[in-house]
């Protein structure tokens, strides 16, 4: 799975993933990505892009969960990332995300997540583990 | 407030001690994507724009599991899927079971933004992409070494897996656990 979010300096957010799947998965099955609110969902608040096993991404409805805790709880795109990662099934999911004032976050609880990340106050960080 | 970018290319049971073999093409494959991202923003690209830029160049790399570099199904096929969303307006796009299409992602935003729908999948899919020209290649391109030997592996251990979980060689299925992550 590959994915991406961007957000621009007037807050405008958007979000794309991409995935073969699992491999050895059955034909005609349906992964995470494609499932709006599952592995990717965006809206004025955040944008997320997630990675793992889809079955568990779409019974947590990870991307959305994280824009729903900062829309009706007030978390930071950090505190409810974190949260949907923490309650997700160790070993089954990473994601990267954006909020609309340009902060960054990539959590995953897998043993790694191949990511990479950039601001305009000039942070970039590439990583694996 | 100011633009910010982020960008993954699959996780899972990545060993630490994965090989500088393995490590540095991914890295600089990860860099490479970064840097057009960020030249995109900077140049006052729309987010959409940059997220569909930078994901098809992830789904050109053999390095990741999209696009060239498919993981295979069962049958030793390849099914892609894609999404894409719009937090301005919502709009969003999505496709599956593509086996054809170079790009997964930019049909995705073409349903997005030439339909009245949000999901095409398979045949439907398929046929949407011919009908708006988009690149399309035989199956066999997406298809690499790499790829037919973890199916080899996996289906030899009886499970299916998330993206880089290392094969277990020699393994009886019935020690492995939860076969469904490996």
């Amino acid at each position: 799975t590959v994915g991406c979010v961007a957000v621009d300096g007037h807050g405008i957010l958007a979000s794309a993933t991409s995935t073969g799947g699992l491999v050895n998965k059955m034909a005609g099955r349906i992964g995470d990505t494609p499932i709006i609110g599952a592995g990717t969902y965006a809206n004025s608040y955040c944008a997320v892009s997630a990675t793992g096993k889809g079955e568990s991404i779409i019974q947590a409805t990870v991307a959305r969960d994280v824009a729903a805790l900062m829309e009706y709880k007030g978390l930071s795109l950090k505190e409810a990332a974190a949260y949907v990662i923490e309650r997700t099934p160790k070993g089954n999911v990473g994601l990267v995300a954006v909020s609309a004032n340009g902060e960054v976050t990539m959590p995953f609880n897998t043993t790694g997540m191949f990511r990479a990340c950039a601001t305009e106050d000039g942070y970039s960080e590439i990583g694996i583990w | 407030m100011g633009w910010a970018i982020a960008l993954h290319g699959g996780a899972g049971d990545i060993p630490l001690s994965l090989p500088a073999e393995g490590r540095a093409p991914r890295e600089a494959a990860l860099r490479h994507c970064l840097e057009l991202g960020v030249a995109a923003l900077k140049a006052n690209r729309p987010p959409l724009d940059v997220v569909e830029l930078v994901v098809r160049e992830l789904e050109n790399s053999p390095c990741f599991n999209a696009g060239k570099g498919s993981v295979l199904t069962t049958n030793g096929t390849v099914e892609m899927e894609a999404c894409i969303m719009d937090g301005n307006t919502k709009k969003c796009g999505a496709v599956s079971g593509l086996s054809t299409v170079v790009n997964a992602i930019s049909l995705a935003r073409l349903v997005m933004e030439r339909t009245p729908h949000i999901y095409l999948a398979f045949d439907g899919a398929e046929a949407f992409a011919r009908e708006q020209g988009v690149e399309t290649a035989h199956s066999s391109h997406f298809i690499t070494p790499e790829n037919v030997e973890r199916l080899k592996n996996a289906k030899e251990a009886k499970r299916v897996q998330i993206d880089y979980t290392e094969p277990i060689k020699g393994a009886i299925p019935s020690s492995i656990g939860d076969s469904q992550i490996g």
